[in-house]
């Protein structure tokens, strides 16, 4: 699974 | 975003302005911890630097200046406003041997070999343990008062929240964040003693005081 880019949270 | 983020994001919320309500209410930062936030402004500072690059939502940006904006007057306020009642002999939890270590896990263990991402990645793990010097304080002084164990219950309760957020993007979205994830846990495990003690005292109206 992929990560978040760009990092969507807090 | 989902209920899980928004409860957890809110439960943050919530424990920035218990501080500040205490602080203000009270003038007054008796048993709370400077270093803890030091540390927790060098997370949002480390975290949020592409506030002015990346532009996710209005929420997120106002939230992102908040909390920043928070934290350093909660710093002006123990360190100057209300020096006098700052507990310094208690607050002396050695930081160098946090900023250190998560400073090099930061370089060996990040996403993408890239500088903001490294930073990005100093400030989870950073975060997964600057509560720690505030805890370690607790258990110097053998007791917190009420207020304050609002605050850490809040605190405490945001990271948990965001690990159910985890679960639910990983089933809802695929969205898997290890590094994330890992610290979270790290995290919310740190305050397991605290939550005990929370429910089991505070919840009953008692005061919560360690075996000094």
């Amino acid at each position: 699974c992929e990560n978040n880019k760009p990092h969507d949270e807090l | 975003m989902n209920i899980f983020r928004l409860c957890g994001d809110m439960s943050h919320l919530a424990a920035i302005i218990i501080l500040l309500l205490k602080m203000w209410k009270t003038r007054s930062v008796a048993g709370i911890s400077g270093k803890s936030q030091i540390l927790f402004a060098t997370v949002f500072t480390a975290r949020y630097l592409d506030l002015f690059t990346s532009f996710i939502s209005i929420y997120n940006t106002c939230m992102k200046v908040f909390f920043i904006g928070t934290v350093y007057f909660t710093i002006y306020l123990i360190y100057m406003k209300f020096k006098a009642t700052y507990d310094s002999n208690h607050d002396s939890f050695r930081v160098e041997f946090l900023i250190v270590p998560v400073g090099g896990l930061a370089f060996l263990v990040n996403h993408e070999f890239a500088p903001l991402e490294i930073i990005w990645t100093f400030s989870i793990y950073l975060e997964s343990v600057a509560i720690l010097p505030q805890l370690f304080m607790i258990s110097k002084t053998g007791e917190a008062e009420t207020i304050t164990s609002h605050y850490l219950f809040a605190l405490g309760s945001y990271r948990a929240l965001y690990l159910c957020n985890w679960i639910y993007r990983y089933y809802a979205e695929g969205f898997f964040d290890l590094i994330a994830v890992v610290a979270g846990v790290v995290q919310t495990i740190l305050y397991c003693d605290f939550f005990y003690l929370y429910i089991t005292k505070v919840m009953k109206g008692k005061k919560i005081s360690l075996p000094a």
